[in-house]
């Protein structure tokens, strides 16, 4: 459902060049769980956001349920984007201005549907409530924690049930049990929904669920650890 | 070194009241290490910064240093703070225009002081040095992972080596190895140079470095587990 080929991702500063990925071929069967580990600034979130479409590569090619994302139209890209992928981000990217139920439903608003009709906020407190933030509706970012804003995030990201999930460090704001009720859900819609979920963590327990473990360092994958989970 | 009588803080929202501390009393002695543990949403944040001094209780008080700091002048609690705390942001807070140097040096910066002077810039470049970013002085924020960007606020927090350090989630996004090796540099400067730090965090890995930990649920502290460290 997603492969990576020779995928490099080089970032130009005064003088300098950063190689954030410097040759990453990888792919994902659909259904499967991968996590990613590495240190700190070895290119996961780099990586994920070229797995996720949202970066274009320096050289190499990100396929997407076998199409070149690269060499589709921005409009087609986009829309092969919002219909197929959900993504979390490690700096959450919520909307400001917009509360708990606006920045859960946006997904659906970009895609010009109404959040608030009768299924689709359904779906939207379902989300809010799988993230165990009921009762926070109309809070707006600024007045969330930390852990909430990022609980908002894996709503978001999760509430149009996309065949492929993008999670950047779902968990790291998050005490142990609230991030467990987290990854459990996550992999419950893997096992019953059959959907593709690809996870950056910093958390080896998180990891734990993943069906394997790549591990980052420098730009690269480095090394892979099967779990044989199922 | 630092104490809370009886804080309480509340936020108002249209409709309703959120009370995120409700009644915290505690002390601190000179050159303790106290950890802050709960579930997301339990009021860490709000606590914490109540105890800097960067937010101001319903009702209650807070003491640093014996001074009563919400009946201090605007001016000598700001200076207050400045000389005597350093503080690590959940969400860093750094300046966008800023680089890293820039960024590590704002404390002297704001002192009125020069960063580029002999001394001063040696002390920027060992707090670099301290959370591993040597290398990356010319970045801006938006051009470090969420990792590195946790570690200039770390670096920023320790730099003047205030003698109490507030520290929210500073290994959030931070593999093991690079937030252990935090951990240790943050328990060297409290062993040897008796600096008192308040940390909050959710990895028990980083509670254990703790003289004691203090259990926060619901806006309160619930529990107290002493781990006689020393
Ligand atoms: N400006 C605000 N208005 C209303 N409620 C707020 C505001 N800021 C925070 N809150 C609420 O106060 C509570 C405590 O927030 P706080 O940031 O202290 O939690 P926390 O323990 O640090 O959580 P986390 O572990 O997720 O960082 C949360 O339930 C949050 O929803
Ligand atoms: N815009 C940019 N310009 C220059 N260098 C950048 C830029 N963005 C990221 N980098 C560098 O690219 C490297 C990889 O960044 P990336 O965010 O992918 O790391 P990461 O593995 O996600 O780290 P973390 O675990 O801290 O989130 C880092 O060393 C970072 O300094
Ligand atoms: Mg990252
Ligand atoms: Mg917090």
């Amino acid at each position: 459902i997603l492969e990576a080929r020779s995928l490099t991702r080089q970032y130009r500063m005064t003088g300098e060049i950063v190689e954030a990925v410097r040759g990453v071929t990888l792919s994902v069967m659909p259904g499967e769980f991968v996590a990613l580990m590495g240190p700190s600034g070895s290119g996961k979130s780099t990586l994920l956001q070229l797995l996720g479409g949202l970066d274009q590569p320096t050289s190499g090619e990100v396929l997407l349920e076998g199409e070149s994302i690269g060499r589709l139209s921005d409009s087609d890209a986009t829309r092969l984007r919002r219909e197929r992928t959900g993504f979390v981000f490690q700096s959450f990217n919520l909307v400001p201005l917009m509360n708990v139920v606006e920045n859960v439903g946006l997904p659906f608003t970009i895609a010009g549907q109404d959040p608030r009709s009768a299924d689709l906020s359904a779906r939207i407190r379902e989300a809010i409530a799988l993230v165990e933030l009921t009762g926070k509706e109309r809070h707006k970012p600024d007045q969330l924690s930390a852990g909430e804003q990022q609980r908002v995030a894996v709503a978001r990201a999760i509430v149009t049930r996309p065949a492929l999930l993008f999670a950047d460090e779902p968990t790291g704001n998050l005490d142990f049990r609230t991030g467990t009720g987290i990854l459990d859900a996550l992999w419950r819609t893997c096992v019953e929904r059959g959907q593709t979920i690809v996870l950056v963590t910093h958390d080896a327990k998180a990891a734990a669920y993943a069906d394997r473990v790549l591990v980052v360092g420098d730009g690269e994958v480095q090394d892979e650890i099967v779990l044989g989970r199922r």
